[in-house]
């Protein structure tokens, strides 16, 4: 719930300054949290130029921020040791932007019960809630799954919880750390009006007749279909997976009707780039030949809109058949274009054809690599299990390898390991600054709805091992043996990463595995770069011929100089060691011994005055005494007279 | 390869924001909300 108080509001773009004090992987942690912003809400981010009010992140002790903008100029925001977690900084910078905790929401006790004595004697007061006057909740509803939530064990002081769901379904899902739920992102664009985002651009999953404005192409030989299943696969759509009775739709390509080179082209509405970079997803199922091929061009126009050129992206071969597979497609697009799908008959039978759904595109980097691990809930279901992935190569060309631990009862843990690659005598050793992303992909069709699991770590080539080797050194010298499941021995070093990766509960949750399919999403980059200082802007200086324009306006006595500040003139005055000249032009003169005689001067007239006003006030009291005393003498007499 | 051949930086357990700073002593209003000056008074 938000803060009221228009004041309280940031900018759409906001200023940050990432200090020097932050660790390197929170850095990088930081950057991935604010292009999720970008995605999903109005909320963009620009190192900081000088502007009035800021967000300075720091790594202060722990993690923090304050509510909304404090107009402080510089406002820290603190991702301290451990808070280097991409839904924790989404977090605290919701605080910043103006939010409370959701359990704070003055319907709070409507949805919740607070068992305040297992509250640790002292935190009772975290658990107050804001009353309506205070805090608005925007007309939506309390939400469980928002990421501004306390979780059950909040500030206990035992094992039982602080907060019980008056839903039992709910009482494991309050306090998620993944991403932003649908309501916290409906709250934050209703609080900043946000109509579009900065990258999104656009996501289909084919549920509508007009099929997301995709236009058939009159080229080609055959048609895209608009289908719910194929005889020979798949047999639902990808969006519902056969759930929901009479809809789930996805386009077809029957290439077993056509002949060997036959294509069927289908295109994107017009798009429209902002940042010049994309990332387009899509799922594929193959029920064709072998050799079927999927296309990928973009056709791009000139700047005269009337002309375009098409350019072959990416060719997808060989798609394995029998589920549907999940590609990233990185495209480069300046000007305004669409993204054109060529599905093309191979040689060898076919029986069914290319099925494609559940496109996004948005102005976001792909990742580098996809682990698709088919079958997921058999390891789930079995004891002990432990999944190695296939190695891959970082784009600085270090082999890798992922490992997904699912023997914990309660937790999945999720490391990262070196491995020796083809490249290990041209790379440099220990191998430094690569910062690993892994991501549990939630397979929501909308890319605006997805709110998928990610860890960062880094290495440090710095870092050292109990025996003294270093952790990051390279594999063949301080790795451990072990063998491909071809045979193929190779060596592998300590993984390092998190036993706390996600909960079973949670990883059953969502769409985390649909289909039986469970994809990580994985990129390994450079990011040496962060370790530099963010540059600091340089307050604009005066040019010599404004600060000529401006003076020549005005003209300073008793040598004053004339200076330029704020854009306005005015005259610097020359003073001594117990005398100044003053005034907009120099003009008067002060000195030392001047207030001294003028301290002197009002300390001896205010005593002069409070003489006068006591002498009055005693000559005055004096009289009325006089008066009274006289006036009973006459009274006493005649009383006196009155007795006789 | 050996089952501990990994390092764990959460050290086993899944601490959310509000233990990170609990355990780093700090009485931050609602866990993790700094307030200025004027809140305070």
């Amino acid at each position: 719930n938000s803060i009221i108080g228009e004041n309280y509001r940031w900018p759409h773009t906001i200023p940050y300054v990432l200090e020097d004090s932050l660790e390197i992987n929170a850095k990088g942690v930081i950057l991935n949290a604010f292009e999720r912003y970008r995605l999903k809400t109005c909320i963009d981010f620009k190192p900081w130029t000088g502007e009035a009010n800021y967000i300075s992140v720091i790594k202060g002790s722990g993690c923090w921020s304050s509510v909304g903008n404090r107009h402080v100029g510089r406002q820290e925001l603190s991702i301290g040791a451990n808070c280097d977690r991409i839904a924790t900084v989404q977090h605290e910078f919701l605080h910043a932007l103006g939010f409370w905790h959701e359990q704070s929401r003055s319907d709070r006790d409507d949805y919740v019960s607070i068992v305040w004595d297992r509250i640790q004697s002292g935190r009772e007061h975290n658990f107050n809630t804001y009353s309506d006057q205070l805090s608005d909740s925007l007309n939506v509803p309390y939400d469980y799954t928002s990421v501004m939530h306390y979780s059950k064990t909040a500030f206990q002081n035992g094992t039982e919880p602080t907060i019980v769901t008056r839903i039992s379904d709910f009482e494991d899902v309050i306090g998620q750390r993944m991403d932003f739920s649908d309501y916290d992102l409906l709250k934050l664009n209703r609080l900043y009006n946000c109509s579009s985002s900065l990258s999104f651009m656009d996501s289909c999953n084919f549920e509508l007749e007009n099929v997301c404005g995709m236009i058939q192409s009159s080229g080609d030989s055959a048609d895209w279909q608009r289908v719910s299943q194929i005889p020979s696969g798949p047999d639902s759509d990808h969006s519902n997976m056969g759930q929901c009775e009479g809809s789930g739709f996805f386009m077809h390509f029957n290439s077993s009707s056509v002949n060997v080179g036959a294509t069927a082209v289908l295109e994107s509405r017009v798009l429209y780039p902002k940042r010049g970079f994309q990332c387009l997803q899509f799922y594929v199922y193959n029920s064709g030949s072998e050799s079927d091929q999927l296309n990928i061009y973009i056709r791009e126009y000139s700047a005269d809109s009337v002309n375009s050129s098409l350019t072959l992206v990416e060719e997808i071969k060989g798609i394995p058949s029998g589920n549907w597979q999940l590609y990233y497609v990185t495209l480069k697009v300046t000007n305004k274009f669409r993204v054109v799908f060529e599905g093309r008959r191979g040689s060898g039978a076919s029986l069914g054809g290319l099925s494609i759904d559940d496109i996004n595109l948005s102005e976001t980097q792909c990742p580098h690599h996809v682990w698709h691990i088919r079958n997921f809930t058999q390891f789930i279901e079995s004891p002990n299990a432990t999944l190695y992935s296939p190695p891959f190569y970082s784009s600085k060309g270090y082999a890798f390898q992922i490992h997904l631990d699912l023997s914990q009862l309660t937790n999945v843990g999720i490391y990262f390991h070196l491995i020796s690659g083809a490249n290990d005598d041209q790379l440099q050793w220990p191998c430094p600054w690569q910062q690993a992303t892994m991501t549990l992909l939630d397979q929501n069709p909308d890319i605006r709805q997805r709110m998928s699991n990610q860890r960062s770590i880094t290495t440090d080539p710095f870092m050292t091992t109990d025996n003294g080797n270093y952790f990051w050194d390279r594999p063949s010298k301080v790795g451990e043996v072990a063998l491909f499941p071809n045979g193929t021995e190779f060596r592998r070093n300590r993984g390092y990463g998190t036993s706390a990766f996600i909960t079973h509960e949670r990883l059953k949750s969502r769409d985390f595995i649909k289909g039986n399919d469970v994809f990580i999403l994985l990129t390994v980059e450079d990011i040496s770069h962060l370790n530099s200082t963010q540059v600091q802007p340089i307050p604009s200086m005066p040019t010599t011929a404004s600060v000529e324009d401006l003076c020549s306006q005005i003209r300073c006595e008793n040598d004053g100089i004339c200076a330029v500040r704020d854009d306005k003139a005015e005259c610097r005055c020359q003073a001594g060691e117990d005398w100044w000249y003053m005034g907009e032009r120099c003009e008067k003169r002060g000195s030392t011994r001047d207030t001294i005689v003028i301290a002197a001067s009002s300390t001896a007239a205010v005593f002069a005055a409070m003489l006068i006003v006591t002498l009055v006030s005693v000559y005055c009291t004096k009289k009325k005494y006089r008066k009274r005393t006289s006036s009973k003498t006459e009274a006493v007499t005649l009383e006196n007279k009155n007795v006789y | 390869t050996p089952d501990n051949f990994v390092k764990d930086i959460d050290g086993g357990i899944d601490r959310d924001i509000f233990d990170i700073n609990e355990d780093l002593g700090l009485d931050l209003f609602e866990g993790d909300i700094r307030l200025d000056g004027v809140q305070v008074r």
